[in-house]
């Protein structure tokens, strides 16, 4: 099924080339975080990569938009850089962000957190709005795909010892019962308070 | 099915990305060849990126090795930055080789060609590896997943005027047969004659 196999390819592609730390020049996530904190005189107090997959399977390009904007991009981690499949230097790397609590700036308490959106959901989104179908009768199977997801790769990160301590999954509704529009970096700060 | 989902997946969130030129301060792949060769002073006598599809769905890392040494990395092309589903500035670039007709080197018959494995196709490999069955059954299959992402892809490019006359999809079996590896230079040097 496309929930189940997205996760696999996300597993293999990506989550396993950024978090683990292989004993060869390469740093895992946790090193890299470490080096950010001492290159920028900050402090990210969760040393980990919290990935956002939503129900509606959609994810802006910059999240500071899905978070009324009490979020705000920071300086990115160090790239990884690795030939892949015949691109030479292929790079990747993970995006910080501030969150400004409440969305007050200009004070002390902005926490810095490294987080994404789980992007094969966003590339299948776009699949779908490209098919010919009505979209609004995607919306049960758009949330079944998401849920299917979530389970396999968390059901995959659980038995990488290299990998669970290094990433959270937040699976969630973008609206609340109330019809609003959920503030990601609400969840996020929820997330982090519960880790330190 | 797994290859044809690859094939969407891969069309909306790597090709219509790097290929087509959009009208804005972002260059599609053939600008960004045109600006290469003038920046480097070479000449790429055919304006497509070549994607390689073995029914192995094996590429390695770099192409050389996949060329008996024929194919030496050049400098890549340009990025693009886009921001997506959270992560700021993200990049997509595509390699250039250059091209040793009978691995001899020293003169001036090298020829430059955009190229690069079909990486889902990697990462769906490194998938089937990992899972606990014995790699060798799964022979027939990755021929039948190779085969209808090849197939998928074809007509998901065909249908995009944007995007058909700049890419070139090469579909092969990686052993002649005599049980002999080909050499994909070959196979490239014979599709750009054909274009040129
Ligand atoms: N050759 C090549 N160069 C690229 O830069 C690139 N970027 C994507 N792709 C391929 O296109 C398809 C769609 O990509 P998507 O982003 O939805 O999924 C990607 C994405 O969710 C995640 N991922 C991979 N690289 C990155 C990255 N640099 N940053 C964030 N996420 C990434 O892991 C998934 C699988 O990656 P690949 O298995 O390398 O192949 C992808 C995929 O088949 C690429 N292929």
């Amino acid at each position: 099924d496309y929930g189940s196999s997205m996760a696999y390819s996300y597993f293999y592609g990506y989550l396993n080339i950024v978090l683990p730390s292989v004993g060869d020049e390469k740093k895992g996530l946790y090193e890299n975080i470490k080096v950010y904190e001492s290159q920028n005189g900050v402090e990210v107090p969760v040393k980990k990569l919290f990935i956002l997959i939503p129900t509606s399977l959609h994810i802006p390009p910059n999240l500071e938009e899905a978070s009324y904007y009490w979020m705000e991009s920071a300086k990115k981690l160090e790239s990884v850089v690795k030939h892949r499949a015949g691109v030479v230097h292929r790079t990747y790397h993970n995006s910080v962000y501030k969150i400004h609590p409440r969305g007050q700036r200009g004070n002390d308490s902005k926490v810095y957190v490294i987080t994404e959106g789980a992007t094969p959901l966003l590339t299948f989104y776009e699949v779908l709005e490209h098919s010919d179908k009505d979209s609004s009768s995607y919306k049960e199977y758009k949330k079944e795909i998401a849920g299917s997801f979530y389970r396999t790769l968390r059901h995959i990160i659980r038995s990488k010892p290299e990998c669970r301590d290094l990433c959270e999954l937040i699976y969630y509704e973008d609206y609340d019962s109330d019809g609003k529009k959920v503030n990601i970096a609400e969840i996020l700060l929820e997330k982090i308070e519960e880790q330190i």
